[in-house]
């Protein structure tokens, strides 16, 4: 069965895109079959895999024009595994675009459903579905959401990250009750942790406390490695390997991998 | 005459807040009239300053049901010349309910100038106003950008930062042509700037090249004791006055100060 994973948190800049391609690469790099949804109007997801956006059509396209999702899905280059659908710059507009939509929340679910069916038949079926969200909780991340089982969210080890936690928790339980019962938050990852300051061991041990199951304890460091590499349209896992960025994501993807097959 | 500005970039992360709360109290202490406008769900501002929303109405008060800013504007403790207007958590909801308001992009605008006239008459002047915004380019960013006359751009020293400005160049370009022709990229400034690595050096040295009129040269390190300071509920410059991060804060502030002056 495909695991689809949401990669979501309102805060912005806490390694939402960093660690939705990191993961992507290392699961493909194990030989998993992958897609990344970049869902952020931003393209930054586009970016880190080398996939140039301006030329192609996207999610904008299948959300709000019903385009089938196995017309924008491209290969990612260097990634026998790894695919993505890529964000359009016409995305910024679909969420005030979406609001007056039919079924306007559940227009990737019904997508993406279609894509795996296809994928299932032809016998090319994908292993994780990673989809990248806008740091907000509008139309375009609730249909993450709805489409997703999983929820992976980032948090960032600064004081600000927690705060925003509450108004995740309840948004998803909107989700939960209205349009989609079986997502739920199943993995938390800890990024940008520079061990040397009190205040991201003080985040790290007040998530420890509070998500002990869903937290994969591998905190991902701080590292200049990891941001120099999108400047080079890569992801860590291809820039710097044995770098400690890159070895923390193939860690924690590892994980990611021995929790499902437990499932 | 009031200065209005509006802090805003659609990338996550890059220093909006910290920004906005401490040239707010640089200009403060200065002696000047300032109001700080928290128009992020995420209420980040209000936690750095100090100023307890839950027990407050807000901005989603303002902005959907017509309240007056005057009556959720509160004192800032600790700083005699400065207010917050602050981000109740309704505010995520606000940008989903006003699609279909009528002049929903000039509401913020509408409520903002009988405020300053308000307190023009009766003597209470402001000196500034700065309006914090979330992550997004949707309507509350949008409200920001119709209610001000001068937007100040952080920019993160990373390589994704420089991929959002051409998304927000095209919004303002927009606000200009339909909603308010006089708001304009006044300042911006370089944050979380990290000497040591190439990539800040890069990204710095392209901003000097293609926006030297607005940049201020006083890069905004990447310092420990500004990410601690919301966590005691403090901006950097009380928290620790002498630290690099509150000096080149204060630095950036007169020299707004200085630019506003001369115009
Ligand atoms: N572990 C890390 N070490 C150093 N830099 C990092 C790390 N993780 C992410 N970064 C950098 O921090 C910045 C923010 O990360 P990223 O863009 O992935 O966050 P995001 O949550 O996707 O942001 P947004 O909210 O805008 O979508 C980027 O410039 C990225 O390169
Ligand atoms: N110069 C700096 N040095 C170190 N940390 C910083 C610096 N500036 C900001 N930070 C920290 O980086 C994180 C992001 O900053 P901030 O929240 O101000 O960005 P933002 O653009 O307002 O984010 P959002 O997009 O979520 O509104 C915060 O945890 C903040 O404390
Ligand atoms: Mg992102
Ligand atoms: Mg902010």
């Amino acid at each position: 069965k495909t695991r689809v994973f949401t990669v979501a948190n309102q805060k912005g800049g806490v390694g939402k895109t960093t660690t939705a391609v990191n993961i992507a690469a290392a699961l493909a790099m194990g030989g998993l079959k992958v897609l990344v949804i970049d869902l952020d109007p931003q393209g930054n997801a586009c970016t880190a895999l080398g996939v140039d956006r301006e030329e192609l059509a996207g999610m904008y396209e299948v959300l709000v024009n019903e385009q089938l999702l196995s017309q924008v899905v491209v290969k990612v280059a260097g990634f026998p595994n790894l695919e993505c659908a890529p964000a359009d710059i016409e995305l910024a507009g679909a969420e005030i675009n979406m609001v007056g939509f039919v079924s306007r929340e559940s227009r990737l679910k019904l997508a993406l459903e279609k894509f795996l069916a296809e994928r299932e038949a032809t016998g090319t079926r994908l292993d994780y579905v990673i989809i990248d969200c806008p740091p907000s909780l509008g139309l375009l991340t609730i249909n993450a959401l709805t489409a997703a089982e999983e929820v992976l969210v980032p948090i960032q080890c600064e004081y600000y990250s927690l705060e925003g936690l509450t108004l995740l928790l309840k948004t998803l339980q909107q989700v939960q009750q209205m349009l989609n019962q079986k997502v739920r938050i199943s993995t938390i990852v800890l990024t940008m942790f520079d061990s040397r300051t009190r205040l991201a061991n003080d985040v790290a041990n007040n998530v420890r406390e509070h998500f002990p199951n869903e937290l994969i304890d591998v905190p991902i460091p701080r590292a200049v490695r990891i941001s120099e590499a999108p400047s080079f349209n890569q992801t860590v896992m291809t820039y710097d390997a044995s770098s400690p960025g890159a070895v923390a994501y193939m860690t924690v993807a590892r994980e990611i991998a021995r929790r499902g097959s437990g499932e």
